[in-house]
């Protein structure tokens, strides 16, 4: 153990396993967490070769391998609450993005809330089994956050009793999808729906992409992988152009939205039910900001109390770096905001098992609220986090260049969190909608509830800059 | 009007409540942008894009004033003394750096005078000094295993160098002390020059 750090922990003031308990939510669940990472880290299965002495091939490659011992682990253990696999999963990528995220993340859980009973008979359990591995194809080269603007289409053809999925245009190409390019097999694809002559807007569809015994391309389906990008070199990011692809009418998610045999369109009872899956994706990212921080700070400080360098009283011994104010001043407040972002996470978390109960009683009153909370947090803590993995990078001097810092890695994998699921400028003019929708109600002197219960205190409250 | 409330920057619930008032006067000024595009006879959607800026600000005022909450809340969670204390002196941090960083806001909209602006400066270097010896302690509570963390400079052990040496020896390019290139271009060119 290095002398340094061990003062360091030596002048503690407070006991750090108790602080553990309270950021994991209780001792239990540290116990339990540890457990799993040592049933990772202790299995030599999931040994790996050091990523950054790897080719995009071979690492592509290696998190494959790594994700199909995965699965078959999690079924030896019998590991089935989803904040277990998680920690598990984190643990067999070390925090990378993985190939499966999509078919685990996206996929199944669209399946789950959308699929009707029959589909859900016929897709779930081959994709539970990986016999169709998935990803959600929604994203295209010319069009993101703004979902009408998407022009893929699906036009229903009565005779045949089939849609026909089309990319009618370059920039209609679907773009991104983790794991579409090599992995998956089938694709949730987000399409415009023509029936009867009409177009009824953004509806998701099961389209096959590659057969599932010899994995090559099916007709009329042009897929491959988008490229080497500035991160997530583990996953297949990819492309998909659909030739007027015919699939059957049962493959369209009908849950909520239909379409009988003879072409007429059954509106879904509301139009917040895709609401949800955003709302959980995006209040777990909020939790991968408190993480990522939480790494970028751990290593930045520690390395700050190992690193000598210049000196403050002449003649004195080069000092530990941690010992300069403007060090202090840098990584501190990303320390503190760090924390916060662990409860805010830990917050959203349990708002949203809350309401999403609420949900599914079909009660949605709270839903508005939480998806522009959920918007707005997902932006701030991003762009947050993401300025902040750059100063503890910088913080550590030439040696935060050097991908043994991890930091790097760490910055090219958290950086898309802020144009992804939402890009973050989108997603706080979504917050502001609310705010201002609120704050007009509030105008009119409704009484609000909830986080923005605020804004009918605006006119009355008043403050005393108190005289220092 | 309501008796004003008097703002101690020690006080974490007075820091709140003047985030609270800055997102809320930053809603007002942003709907009132709004109305005043709306007066120019502009349309709602021109009005809306010609005060996207105010909005955007107001929707980051918004979400600062709920982690500000939230991380106070928190603190009543916390039984443990010596725990509640430095988390309490990292919340306390939280929020007057973000006065710092935002302070055009607060004294723009009259929250805070300029002396207390000062104030808060002098406080947030008492509390790096005093987070000082916390500081590695304060990290090793986020509990993040080696292999997870994946750093070098990062360790738990803090034993940076020999790790890194370690580190640079298995890169690939090392794999031959002579690279392939210097007998297939460089001892040519040589003979050439």
């Amino acid at each position: 153990m290095n002398a340094d750090i061990l003062k360091e922990r030596q002048n503690a003031t407070f006991d750090v396993e108790k602080l553990t308990n309270i950021l994991d939510g209780g001792p239990e669940l540290t116990k339990r967490r540890r457990e799993i990472e040592s049933m990772v880290l202790n299995d030599p299965d999931f040994m790996e070769e050091d990523p950054n002495f790897l080719s995009r091939s071979e690492r592509y490659d290696q998190a494959v391998r790594k994700s199909a011992q995965m699965i078959l682990k999690l079924r030896e253990y019998g590991i089935a609450d989803p904040e277990e696999i998680y920690c598990y999963k984190s643990t067999v990528h070390l925090g990378k993005p993985e190939p499966l995220d999509l078919h685990l993340g996206m996929f199944l859980p669209t399946l789950l809330n959308q699929a009707n009973q029959e589909q859900m008979d016929r897709f779930f359990m081959p994709s539970w089994n990986l016999e169709i591995i998935g990803t959600y194809a929604q994203t295209e080269m010319g069009h993101g956050t703004h979902l009408r603007g998407l022009e893929t289409t699906a036009t229903y053809d009565p005779a045949t009793q089939e849609f026909v999925l089309n990319s009618p245009t370059v920039s209609s190409i679907k773009w991104w999808p983790g794991g579409l390019g090599k992995t998956s097999n089938h694709a949730i694809v987000l399409a415009q729906l023509y029936t009867q002559g009409n177009c009824h807007g953004l509806h998701a569809f099961i389209v096959p992409i590659r057969d599932m015994n010899t994995h090559v391309p099916l007709p009329g389906i042009v897929v491959g992988d988008i490229g080497p990008k500035f991160g997530f070199d583990e996953i297949d990011n990819g492309y998909l152009k659909m030739e007027n692809v015919r699939i059957p009418r049962e493959n369209m998610l009908m849950k909520y939205a239909k379409v009988e045999p003879d072409g007429t369109y059954k509106k879904p009872p509301s139009a917040k039910l895709t609401y949800g899956t955003m709302v959980f994706i995006r209040s777990m990212i909020v939790g991968e900001s408190a993480r990522a921080l939480s790494k970028a700070s751990t290593i930045a400080i520690r390395y700050s109390a190992v690193r000598h360098q210049s000196e403050i009283r002449p003649g004195e011994p080069e000092p530990q770096i941690l010992d300069f104010q403007t060090q202090q001043y840098k990584l501190f407040p990303l320390l503190a905001t760090a924390y916060a972002f662990i409860f805010v996470g830990q917050y959203m978390k349990d708002t949203y098992s809350r309401i999403s109960g609420d949900i599914n009683q079909g009660d949605f009153s709270e839903l508005p609220e939480l998806h522009a909370l959920s918007a707005g947090l997902k932006a701030f803590t991003t762009w947050t986090a993401n300025a902040a993995i750059e100063v503890c990078r910088m913080s550590c001097g030439g040696h935060g260049y050097s991908r043994s810092s991890g930091l790097p890695d760490l910055y090219v994998n958290f950086t898309p969190t802020c144009t992804y699921e939402g890009e973050n400028t989108v997603m706080m003019l979504q917050t502001a909608r609310y705010l201002v929708k609120s704050y007009q109600q509030a105008k009119a002197g409704q009484q609000l509830s909830g986080i923005v219960s605020y804004l009918n205190e605006t006119d009355h409250r008043r403050v005393q800059p108190q005289p220092v | 009007s309501a008796r004003p409330t008097v703002v101690d920057i020690n006080d974490l619930a007075s820091l709140v409540e003047i985030y609270k008032l800055r997102a809320a006067i930053l809603v007002g000024m942003a709907a009132k942008s709004i109305q005043q595009e709306l007066q120019h006879r502009k349309n709602q959607a021109d009005a809306w894009n010609n005060s996207a800026i105010d909005l955007v600000k107001a929707s980051d005022a918004h979400c600062h004033y709920v982690v500000v909450k939230l991380f106070t809340d928190k603190l009543g969670e916390i039984g443990d003394t010596a725990v509640h204390s430095v988390v309490s002196s990292l919340a306390l941090l939280y929020a007057l750096h973000g006065i710092t960083v935002n302070s055009g806001d607060f004294l723009q909209a009259g929250l805070l005078s300029v002396p207390q602006v000062l104030q808060i400066s002098v406080r947030i270097k008492e509390l790096l000094s005093q987070l000082r010896p916390n500081a590695v302690a304060l990290v090793d509570s986020f509990d993040i295993h080696n292999k997870k963390l994946n750093s070098v400079l990062g360790r738990y052990d803090g034993n940076v160098y020999e790790n890194m040496f370690e580190w640079a020896r298995r890169s690939p390019l090392n794999a031959t002390e002579v690279h392939e290139s210097f007998y297939k271009y460089l001892k040519p060119l040589r003979s050439k020059l």
